[in-house]
Formats: structure tokens, sequence, C-alpha cells
């Protein structure tokens, strides 16, 4: 097999921005800032699996956070941990040697490469969740630069996940 | 065309790609 394709984090962040807009969260996630804020991840996690992330979980997500970057740092953990968590505890898997997203270059300067990084890890959660196939079936109906660029990061992250 | 011929075969390999990952057992055992 090939060796993956090195991922450009910028790119990567502009393609699972329009990734993320197919969940049709109620919270506003057309662009990068609106995103920081860490509501419409939170949103789109429960869409992935509601029984895991439920409305307790959610409820501890402060919506209408503003420009408040330790507000948004506070979120951003509660939803890494979330992530991390349900790698752990429902897909039975590690992800190791990934650089987890730093959530105070995302709160603090809306830094788009974290933020690819922070989407790729829900990205992850979205391909092995048991309602993968809609969410697989969602990505192939996408635009193929788009595409290939998903493909490129669920790469990345299958190269580090161990069981 | 090579330009047709590379876009259908990087359709391919993007549709092999996700194909595999639709089979793909997932999940925490048990």
């Amino acid at each position: 097999m090939s060796a993956p394709e090195t991922v450009d984090r910028v790119e990567l962040c502009e393609s699972l921005l329009t990734w993320i807009q197919t969940f049709g969260v109620e919270a506003a996630c057309s662009t990068v800032d609106e995103l920081t804020g860490g509501l419409a991840m939170a949103q789109v996690l429960q869409k992935i699996d509601v029984v895991y992330f439920t409305d307790a979980w959610i409820s501890r997500i402060k919506a209408d956070v503003g420009d408040n970057w330790r507000l948004k740092i506070s979120n951003l953990k509660k939803i890494l941990k979330g992530i991390l968590d349900y790698n752990h505890e429902i897909l039975g898997q590690q992800i190791n040697d990934f650089t987890l997203p730093d959530v105070g270059l995302i709160a603090e300067h809306s830094d788009a490469a974290e933020l690819g990084r922070m989407l790729q890890l829900i990205l992850g959660c979205a391909v092995n969740c048991e309602q993968k196939q809609e969410y697989i079936q969602t990505i192939m109906m996408m635009e193929e630069s788009v595409q290939h660029v998903v493909m490129t990061a669920i790469q990345e992250l299958m190269s580090k996940e161990t069981p | 065309d090579p330009n047709m011929k590379g876009a259908a075969a990087n359709e391919g390999v993007l549709a092999n790609f996700f194909n595999s990952l639709l089979s793909k057992k997932t999940g925490a055992p048990g």
C-alpha cells in the first residue's frame, strides 16, 4: 500500500467545513469563526450518536459565547474530551501519535489548521459509528475535490488508530 | 483523452476507498 498523502491543514479545514454543513445542525457553521464556539460541533456529535452525546452532555456546552475565548476554550475542551472518550469507549480504539488540536489557538485566533484537526477527529467518529453508512454515502455525493481531502484525512487518522 | 482517464481513475480510487470503509467492521467488541 502506498503511503498516505500529507494533509494540507488549511485545505482540510475548508473541505471539512463544507462537510460539517451536510449535518444541517441548528447552530451556524458556515465559517471558521462560527465553529470556534463549539456548539455546532457538539450538535454534530449528537447527531452522530445521540445515545452517547446526550442532552445532558450538550447542556454543558455554552451557547452564545460571543468573543469570550475563555468560554470557547471551556467548550472546546469538553468536546475534545467527548471525542476521545467516544473513540475509546464506543469505537474501541485509541488515537495515538495524532497531534491533538490546540483548543487555545482555535478559541483565541480562530486557527483554521487547528480547527481542521478538531473536525478531522469528528470525521473519524462519523465514519466509524453505527450509522456510518449514512455519513459515508453523504461524503460520496460531495464534490470530488472534497472527497479526496476527506479520504486523505481518514487515511491519516486510520494510520494512527490502535484497537 | 488523458484528462478524462485521470478523472475516471480518481473516481475509482475514491469509490474503492469509501466502499472499503463501508464494509469495514467497527465498534468496541462486546
